[in-house]
């Protein structure tokens, strides 16, 4: 209670999500064929490690991996240590599979993790790839997508917690964009 | 025309990362 989204802004994200997923498909393919820097290198799909990394960085990923020692950013551009950000030069050149593959490997992360920005903004733009109609693997992994944002929702100490949007947002979109109405807040 | 540039000043390669900011800034508890 007092967590949970306005039904507005939940009609108004749904919305805006869906005027998003028709922008990328317009956009598709200007996007995917132009040169990524030398320093995007992107994992194979079954790379899940490189995966992680590239989409975390280092300093979230291998710093959780390693006992919760946080390593500092040596630049708040060395997408390295930060992770790449869903560009749409990025997400463009992922097919479904590596999209589904992709979403597989962070949502079993956040299981054991907690929401940092980068990771809301990765499941946001794969969810904004994700096709309709979903396959069962994409409803499995969606569903436990939303029950973990639900999960850690009922830990924040207030509703002024800065995680509380995001989470919300990625709810709202499985439950509501993704008809999975069970899941939804009412 | 006009609109077509617009659409392709928001449709810049950040354009998701926008989306995802701008639609949590905007958040309203129920």
């Amino acid at each position: 209670e007092g967590l949970s989204p306005s039904l507005g802004w939940q009609r108004q994200q749904v919305a805006n999500f869906s005027d998003v997923r028709q922008s990328i498909a317009k956009h598709r393919r200007h996007w995917s064929t132009q040169t990524l820097d030398e320093n995007v290198v992107m994992p194979k799909l079954s790379d899940e490690e490189g995966w992680k990394t590239f989409c975390l960085g280092e300093t979230v990923y291998k710093a959780t991996a390693a006992s919760g020692t946080h390593l500092e950013p040596s630049s708040a551009l060395d997408y390295s240590k930060m992770g790449f950000p869903p560009f749409l030069s990025i997400v463009s050149r992922l097919n479904q599979t590596t999209v589904l593959a992709l979403l597989e490997i962070l949502v079993g992360w956040f299981e054991e993790a907690e929401l940092v920005p980068q990771l809301g903004r990765w499941l946001y733009a794969l969810l904004a790839c994700l096709e309709k109609p979903l396959i069962p693997e994409a409803h499995s992994i969606i569903r436990q997508l939303a029950r973990r944002c639900g999960q850690l929702r009922t830990t924040l100490p207030s509703q002024e917690d800065t995680r509380l949007p995001a989470l919300n947002l990625l709810i709202c979109l499985v439950a509501r964009y993704f008809e999975q109405n069970d899941l939804a807040d009412q | 025309g006009a609109a077509q540039s617009d659409d392709s000043d928001i449709w810049d390669d950040t354009a998701l990362i926008k989306a995802y900011d701008k639609a949590v800034a905007t958040f309203k508890t129920a």
